[in-house]
């Protein structure tokens, strides 16, 4: 299908945090992000993948600003969760392309990746939405990611911007 | 902040496949949805969380029509990305808040984690965008969790929709 990739953006004010082997059951997400919205700490973005014996992982972005508070009232909790640990990271950055039209991720997303990965650029998490694809990667390759997907998705000077 | 929760969207055209504990360094990715890309499968949501002992899962939805189809091609290159297992569940449904100036997801996710929590539903998967919180959830529960979303976000009827 014709994908429009429109642009490409980065985020450098996010730090991710996550909680590590919580039980999968009905509940668990809510106690985590009750806390969060109390203390007015602003969420990005939220992962969670497939469970294994019945426990998984969740990781969600704050900006840099909220990060400390942020950690300090996840561990704080931790043990309502039952979380075996809590581990953050404020040295990334997320790296989008967005496009109109992709009715599959799958052509734009293989080369994404590809191109990240022939910079050596390893991708930390992965996020799509209908016309997103996000890879979250260490923040001392912001320019170097966005440069080579800027060139391999043929795009204008304009295309490229900080994430509003 | 004033969060305007426009809508509540499904998607039971879904199915789920996930590659566990592959390598975490880069070019895993792009060998994985190359091929999904060349034998012409749509892919929608894309969730890699972070990794453990520089191992992770990716986790990827098709429609169910394509799922048969890409578990079979996904086993194939089982190898070729380390893959220690290929598994599949395709009785899953995508369940959704969308709402314009989310600057924080945090509120708007936590009454949505809670809400399903109440009803017994567990939350599988948990992806975000800017504009969108979605869950995968059994697709059994698919109408309860659209029904309780669209009551605790005080949605009219025209607000509830398919995916398009
Ligand atoms: C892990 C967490 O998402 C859990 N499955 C829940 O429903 O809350
Ligand atoms: C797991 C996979 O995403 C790997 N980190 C890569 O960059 O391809």
């Amino acid at each position: 299908e014709k994908v429009v990739v429109s642009g490409v953006t980065y985020n450098k004010d996010e730090a991710k945090i996550s909680v590590l082997r919580v039980p999968d059951r009905p509940g668990i997400a809510a106690l985590l992000f009750k806390p969060l919205t109390e203390a007015g700490i602003n969420v990005d973005m939220i992962v969670q993948n497939i469970s294994h014996d019945s426990h998984t992982d969740m990781t969600f972005t704050v900006t840099k600003t909220d990060y400390k508070r942020a950690l300090k009232l996840v561990k704080e909790i931790g043990d309502k969760i039952e979380a075996k640990e809590v581990v953050g990271d404020p040295n990334i950055a997320k790296v989008s392309i967005v496009g109109a039209g992709m009715r599959s991720h799958a052509g734009v997303a293989s080369r994404m990746f590809e191109v990240l990965a022939q910079e050596g650029i390893n991708i930390m998490m992965i996020s799509t939405s209908e016309i997103k694809i996000s890879c979250v990667v260490d923040i001392k390759y912001t320019e170097l990611a966005v440069r080579v997907l800027h060139k391999e998705f043929g795009l204008g000077k304009d295309d490229i911007g900080e994430e509003k």
